[in-house]
């Protein structure tokens, strides 16, 4: 379904948002 | 951890809840931590992500003519977009200024908005879908009422090729449905009551062959005969309505869950 693979693209795209956002953080911890 | 009943939408949610929780524990330990780097290229692919969302979301909303979908959809686009929104937000004030604390909460608050957002749709997505195999149980239900008026073979021929594809149907959709659940519980339900469905049916109808054989020929037992079609009619419905009931349970049941 075309739903689902929106989904799965929302989901890649953010993933990679969270991942360069936490690794900034992870340095300092 | 938000607990996901189907293994599709796990694992389309589940990577991105679990580092969704860790950003929002590195952010509250490094509260005055490091300079955020520069998100607005991941944040615009989001942002391209969710405006295709959106799109099919919308496409499925004019197709679907399940009334339920086309009520709830809508709302869950719209925390999605608004998330996308804060992200946006968070990207712009982070680019004037990396150590920004109320950037960071939007940042937090957007990812997290994404995830309820994409899992709210999901679950809509999924709820109709499930609407759909009720919808054809239910079918099989109204069938099942109809085999006490049954009375001669003519009747019974018809009956018999008006509920076996229908039967057929449900069992291929519930067989994938029971594999797709995480609740192992569900799943072993729906496998149990498929199979009575599948030794009730044929006994069903020799019932049915029999009440109507003693009715040709004005013979004994009539009431017996009726009583015990009865009976498997019943019990197949009995059946039918426990698989409804399973497939609309969407969390976990604290009692069956060990």
């Amino acid at each position: 379904e075309m739903i689902l693979e929106a989904a799965k693209g929302i989901m890649a795209a953010s993933s990679a948002l969270v991942r360069a956002a936490n690794a900034a953080q992870r340095e300092l911890i | 951890m938000p607990v996901f009943h189907t293994k599709t939408i796990e694992s389309i949610l589940d990577p991105v809840a679990q580092q969704v929780s860790r950003l929002v524990i590195l952010h509250e330990e490094a509260e005055d931590g490091n300079a955020m780097p520069d998100l607005s290229r991941p944040v615009q692919v989001v942002s391209a992500a969710v405006a295709n969302l959106i799109k099919v979301g919308r496409e499925t909303i004019n197709s679907s003519d399940d009334n339920i979908l086309k009520q709830e959809m809508p709302a869950a686009l719209q925390r999605v977009e608004t998330a996308s929104q804060l992200l946006e937000q968070a990207s712009g004030m982070l680019s004037s200024d990396p150590y920004s604390g109320p950037a960071r909460k939007k940042l937090i608050e957007g990812s997290r908005g994404i995830l309820q957002g994409t899992s709210s749709l999901l679950l809509c997505f999924d709820e109709s879908e499930v609407r759909k195999i009720i919808q054809e149980c239910k079918r099989v239900l109204d069938y099942l009422a109809v085999a006490e008026v049954i009375n001669t073979m003519e009747d019974l021929v018809q009956f018999l090729k008006d509920l076996s594809p229908c039967l057929s149907k449900v069992s291929r959709e519930l067989s994938v449905r029971e594999k797709e659940l995480t609740h192992q519980v569900h799943s072993e339900i729906l496998v149990r009551c498929v199979e009575q469905v599948k030794i009730l049916a044929p006994i069903l109808i020799c019932s049915m062959k029999v009440y109507i054989h003693i009715v040709e020929q004005q013979g004994k037992g009539v009431e017996e005969a009726a009583e015990n079609r009865n009976y498997l009619s019943s019990r197949m419905s009995d059946e039918m309505q426990e698989i409804i009931r399973v497939l609309q349970l969407t969390t976990y049941d604290e009692d069956t869950s060990e």
